[in-house]
């Protein structure tokens, strides 16, 4: 039932969906929803856009902040994590004077599942299906989501084998959810300021460069800031995560989508790995889906006071 | 069962190469046995010291221990049977699937 809806669960697409459909109409004052494009099979692509209107003696736009989730199908923590994230910023916006000013100022894009043709095979027919579902001329389906866009295609970590699990595709942007996303964030590239894009599993909190080794221009802040968010992490219930730059702290790739939104001005950008580190790696029981959940929300809210307060 | 019970047996396997011929070695097994990486995402990441976590079937999972048992390095099972695991990952779910 709607109505119960157990954010300490794991969903199918059909599930989120409905869910999705149901935040719109019940929440309206808070949450919008609209679709950005559709998939290789022809699903809608939704995301939910958080946040009050602005009224009318404030500033007529508002920056805003872009989460998404499920580039890779198998990591279904994602998904979990951006339907407990909507769940928490509408049940706490009037209780939490944190998340009231947050909603009040900003703009949230919560995109709880960005391969949903990938995410709804992970749970028909094969549990650890990492990429989209778009075939070609090859015998193999589907591309690496993460490997797809367009900075420095192709490169380091990259394969060109359409049947490796970090195929980047025939060329940037193939993939049409990959295209919807970036049209969508390139347009609003002067209000989003900050980037979130979730995957498990590792621990960590990773920001740019995936591709190079070099320090990203405004590394003091951006590091800072990952720094105070792994340690709101460790306050919820002691989980250590890791931070830094992708490349010298998880391996060097090309393609990405936390170097893309970079590169496209969006100055925060950020790549959580979420738990765990390999005890149950993709399998991360639903008895886990609660502290996860709450320690990451500290996390992300963390950022984006850092964001209100300015570096 | 869940997923036609088609993971039942296979395993992953934590394997952290010491050196740079381990890795290279490794890096070969992985590609002959097709495994599933977990971590890292691609065997070109694959180097000393860093944590490879492979999901192998029942059969590839035998061929690989054989192998790492004859080459003398160290791995760690850190799932003995994946459709145990996969099955617990949402009891509920797997109950009501069921009956």
């Amino acid at each position: 039932s709607i109505l119960k809806y157990d954010y300490e669960d794991y969903h199918t697409l059909e599930e989120i969906e409905k869910w999705m459909h149901h935040m719109n109409r019940s929440h309206s004052n808070l949450v919008h929803m609209f679709s950005i494009g559709t998939s290789y099979e022809g699903r809608p692509l939704y995301v939910l856009k958080l946040g009050t209107k602005p009224s009318s003696f404030r500033k007529s736009y508002k920056r805003e902040i872009w989460m998404d989730c499920g580039i890779h199908a198998r990591e279904w923590i994602g998904p979990a994590f951006c339907q407990w994230f909507v769940k928490e910023a509408i049940n706490t916006y009037k209780s939490d004077p944190v998340m009231k000013k947050i909603l009040d100022f900003l703009y949230i894009y919560v995109m709880p599942v960005l391969n949903p043709d990938g995410y709804r095979y992970s749970w028909t027919h094969d549990r650890f299906w990492r990429k989209t579902r778009s075939k070609m001329r090859y015998n193999c389906y589907g591309v690496d989501a993460n490997r797809n866009w367009k900075v420095k295609f192709c490169e380091e970590g990259a394969s060109l084998n359409p049947c490796d699990n970090t195929y980047c595709g025939p060329y940037a942007e193939s993939e049409p959810e990959v295209k919807a996303v970036a049209q969508f964030i390139h347009k609003r590239r002067k209000f989003i300021k900050i980037y979130i894009t979730f995957h498990a599993y590792a621990q960590m909190i990773l920001y740019p460069y995936s591709y190079q080794y070099d320090d990203i221009p405004n590394f003091k802040c951006v590091e800072s800031a990952a720094q105070k968010a792994v340690q709101a992490i460790n306050s919820a219930f002691g989980v250590r995560y890791r931070h830094g730059p992708v490349a010298s702290t998880l391996y060097l790739s090309s393609g990405s989508s936390v170097d893309w939104a970079y590169n496209n001005g969006i100055p925060y950008s950020f790549a959580f790995e979420l738990r765990d580190t390999g005890y149950y790696g993709f399998l991360l029981p639903d008895g886990l889906i609660r502290p996860t959940c709450i320690e990451t929300m500290l996390a992300v809210k963390n950022i984006t006071m850092h964001l209100l307060k300015k570096c | 069962h869940l997923y036609n019970n088609r993971y039942d047996g296979d395993k992953v396997i934590r394997v952290v190469p010491k050196n740079d011929d381990e890795a290279d070695e490794l890096k070969h097994m992985y590609q002959q046995l097709q495994v599933d990486l977990w971590q890292p995402s691609s065997i070109s990441n694959i180097w000393k010291d860093i944590i490879t976590d492979v999901h192998a079937s029942n059969m590839s999972s035998e061929a690989l221990l054989t192998y790492l048992r004859q080459a003398n390095m160290e791995y760690k099972i850190l799932v003995s049977n994946l459709q145990q695991v996969i099955e617990k990952q949402s009891p509920s779910r797997a109950k009501r699937k069921r009956r």
